[in-house]
């Protein structure tokens, strides 16, 4: 059976591309298929892994209807790690898609047929930093979400936003089956008490939907990416891959106990 | 006359809301009177000076064109610096706003009466992480941005994205007074290679633009806005506040010297 996972934070910069990338990467060192799904016009995810952002090569003809999912996926340099590039013109998806109708499914139609045809254990999905259209359209097509989130205040603000917006969108009947699958604390720097303090914060309110694994600060996560590489290949003894590979053995586990 | 600047990046958490805020207070320390808009749906510019985020408060109803920008003017606890706050309802301004006519001049005709009023040195215009309906509003109402860029990988990728966005805009009319104020270079860590090579970069491909201040990474510009005090109040002798205030020093110097 494929799972559907969308990164998804409306804060910016909160490590939603770099867990994206890195959670993939380690998922297929403990030998499970990923497919990246790049949902945001930056296309960070897409240079992240060392693939060029190519004009027509994203989802947006999917979203129109013009072209199947299938047909954009490509291979990244990993074995078990396929992904469906992004690019700037995604940005007109928002509109285009705006303006038709089942603007909200659009996503949905596009992941089923490749999701039923079980080719992959996950299907992750990197979300832009807004509400819009084309992350409203990944949380009604995922059963889960996890929400990366910096240790900073203004990160600690949102996330009773996404939270709010995830009950909203299961008890609605927008997508029943949503579920919040967890919370990633990134960025974490023990030396100060800012950090500190929101981790202790989230995990009074939230205890037992906050990963044990906290992804440390470090420099070598914000290297990695100018080389294309995730942080298990890039410097696999790093603090950072040791986190992520940590991480993926949690994200796994997590869900053979539910 | 009234400068109307806006802080504009799609990339998120480089450090838009955070020079927002800190620019703004020291411009007033110098004796500039500066009104600060909110339009990012976060409304994280709004918390960070110590307002609440009140329902119907924001720039929401003006951009409708049921209500004047002028009775949404708050004070904040600092003189000579006043705010139009956030909510999160200005999330759905994008789909209204997009669905009428004129969709990308409504900030602009609802900034105009209080910017020839001449009330103000500066409106500046935090915006949110994304090239959507209120940030191109934004573009299309200012004469100038001012781009906070964090010294990292992905942040260095986004901003060809952002000054040729610039360029398309005043060339082809849309904005024909815009022009870019400068770069700032944000939570800069002069430890690591990265930073190093990034602020590198961008003085090679856009010398002149940069501003020399470089803000350095601080933890307590983190801190300040859980106590909803820009940093010159916060922690006046921190390396944040004195560059913030340099900064504000050297936006005034490069505009007399126009
Ligand atoms: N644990 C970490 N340690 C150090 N740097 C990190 C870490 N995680 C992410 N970064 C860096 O911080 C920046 C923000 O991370 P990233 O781009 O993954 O966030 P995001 O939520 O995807 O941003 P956006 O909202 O723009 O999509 C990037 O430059 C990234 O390389
Ligand atoms: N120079 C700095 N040193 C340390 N922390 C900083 C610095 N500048 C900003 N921050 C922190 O980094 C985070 C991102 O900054 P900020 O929220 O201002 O970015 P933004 O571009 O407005 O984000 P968004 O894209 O979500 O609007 C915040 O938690 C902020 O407190
Ligand atoms: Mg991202
Ligand atoms: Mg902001």
């Amino acid at each position: 059976k494929t799972h559907v996972v969308a990164l998804a934070n409306q804060k910016g910069g909160v490590g939603k591309t770099t867990t994206s990338i890195n959670l993939s990467a380690a998922l297929t060192a403990f030998r499970k298929k990923v497919l990246l799904l790049d949902l945001d016009p930056q296309a960070n995810a897409t240079s992240g892994l060392g693939l060029p952002k190519t004009e027509g090569a994203s989802i947006y003809e999917v979203l129109l209807g013009n072209a199947t999912l299938d047909s954009k996926i490509l291979p990244t340099a990993y074995a078990r790690l396929d992904i469906v590039p992004a690019e700037v013109d995604l940005a007109g998806a928002e509109i285009d898609v705006a303006r038709g109708d089942r603007y909200l499914h659009r996503v949905r139609e596009a992941v089923r047929p490749v999701k039923e045809s079980n080719a992959y254990d996950f299907i992750l999905i990197d979300c832009p930093p807004s509400l819009g259209i084309l992350t409203m359209n990944a949380l009604a097509a995922v059963e889960e979400i996890v929400v990366p989130m910096q240790c900073e205040y203004y990160a600690l603000e949102g996330l009773s936003v996404m939270l709010r917006l995830i009950d909203e969108l299961s008890s609605s009947g927008a997508n029943p089956h949503l579920r919040l699958e967890g919370i990633v604390m990134t960025m974490y720097d023990s030396r100060t008490n800012l950090a500190q303090q929101v981790v202790k914060e989230v995990y009074e309110h939230f205890s037992d939907q906050v990963y044990e694994t906290l992804i440390p600060r470090s420099v070598r996560l914000g290297e990695a990416p100018s080389h294309g590489r995730p942080i298990i290949d890039y410097d696999p003894s790093s603090t950072g891959a040791l986190a992520y590979r940590q991480l993926a053995r949690e994200f796994l586990t997590r869900r053979n106990l539910r």
